[in-house]
């Protein structure tokens, strides 16, 4: 059957909503971010809320540890990353800023973490 | 990730995405999943952000990521965005950043500014398509208005098109998918088999549930109703067997 060998191509499913079984994973929480707040203090409470459960620091460090594993491209992170804050666009740059002390995360990790997207399109 | 933007017999549009990240960065033997995925998963959030105590628009993001992949700015429009590859990625344009040429915008902080700002489909359109970017990428956009929705690919500089209305991996839509990563003929397949009469947030969750629609990278499904100015999300997990990508 065509669904044991790549690429697992299934008959198209029916029935799985409202989701429930091996395929969901739960449902996602519901956070309120005030635009009216300072940029610094705007994330306080998601980070609050997120940063025992999962730190945003692992993921920087895996990802920078993905490409070079010797460590020292987490250093370039920590030590040199943090100089291009100042140059992104207002507000995002102090949202950061506000993401990294309310975390306790390294400044050029978070910064990492915001701009992933652009680093991984090659 | 897997974008689709449909329309029921009614004219009611829908918006629904899977989110997949983390290919190559690094693989679990023993759990085979990918690591990244798994530990993007706690992180996901749906976000309603206000001013004045008003929804302005809602989003699924992740914790400590303050640009947008995913939103809705209700009865107005719903974005999302697909990753382009392309060997004139967003590495460049960041080298380009540092050395001091700053007139390209952030991906996620475009699609986020567009969320907050942009009041219409039309404004979106024109600010996606226009504005100079960092990397490439498709972003998919969806009106409250009867056939209004498109796949805008995106070069660092330029709009290389602009599809109306339809369903987008992360392949340019006249180029065929890599062999090995065709999730498009799968999802149009039971796109058509679905029928627009039948077009609902609860079969695109059964076309996004679809192997190899749903894979090992697929971090969180979202289903959004512009009308209704509703967004749900949902962490999922693609048990085996399942590809990897």
């Amino acid at each position: 059957r065509p669904q044991f060998v790549p690429p697992y191509t299934e008959e198209c499913r029916s029935g799985m909503y409202p989701p429930k079984g091996p395929t969901f994973k739960g449902a996602v929480t519901w956070y309120t971010v005030n635009l009216d707040l300072p940029p610094a203090k705007r994330w306080t409470d998601v980070m609050s809320d997120k940063k025992d459960d999962v730190s945003v620091s692992s993921r920087g460090k895996n990802l920078a540890n993905a490409f070079v594993p010797s460590g020292k491209l987490l250093d370039i992170v920590d030590r040199d990353l943090p100089l291009l804050l100042d140059t992104l666009p207002f507000p995002f740059n102090e949202e950061i800023r506000g993401i990294s002390a309310a975390s306790g995360v390294p400044l050029g990790e978070v910064l990492l973490f915001n701009i992933f997207y652009e680093v991984f399109t090659a | 990730c897997t974008s689709v933007v449909a329309e029921d017999s009614n004219g009611h549009l829908f918006h629904a995405r899977n989110l997949d990240f983390g290919l190559f960065m690094g693989w679990d033997v023993r759990n085979k999943s990918w690591l990244m995925t798994e530990k993007l998963r706690p992180l996901v959030v749906n976000v309603d952000f206000q001013r004045n105590n008003k929804t302005v628009f809602k989003s699924t993001s992740f914790a400590g990521y303050v640009g947008m992949l995913t939103g809705i700015h209700p009865h107005a429009f719903t974005l999302t965005m697909n990753e382009r590859f392309s060997l004139d990625g967003g590495y460049i344009g960041i080298m380009e950043w540092i050395l001091g040429k700053r007139d390209g915008m952030w991906m996620s902080f475009l699609t986020r500014s567009v969320l907050e700002n942009a009041t219409s489909y039309e404004e979106a359109k024109q600010k996606l398509s226009q504005t100079k970017l960092l990397a490439p990428a498709y972003f998919i956009l969806g009106g409250n208005q009867t056939g209004q929705g498109c796949v805008i690919t995106r070069s660092r500089v330029l709009s290389l098109d602009i599809w109306e209305w339809s369903l987008t991996t992360n392949y340019d839509h006249w180029k065929e998918p890599l062999f090995l990563d065709d999730r498009r003929t799968p999802a149009m397949k039971c796109m058509n088999q679905t029928t627009r009469a039948n077009i609902s947030p609860k079969t695109l969750y059964d076309v996004l549930s679809t192997k190899p629609v749903l894979n090992k990278l697929t971090t969180y499904t979202t289903l959004m109703d512009v009308s209704e100015g509703r967004l749900e999300s949902y962490i999922r997990d693609c048990p085996d067997p399942c590809m990897p990508w």
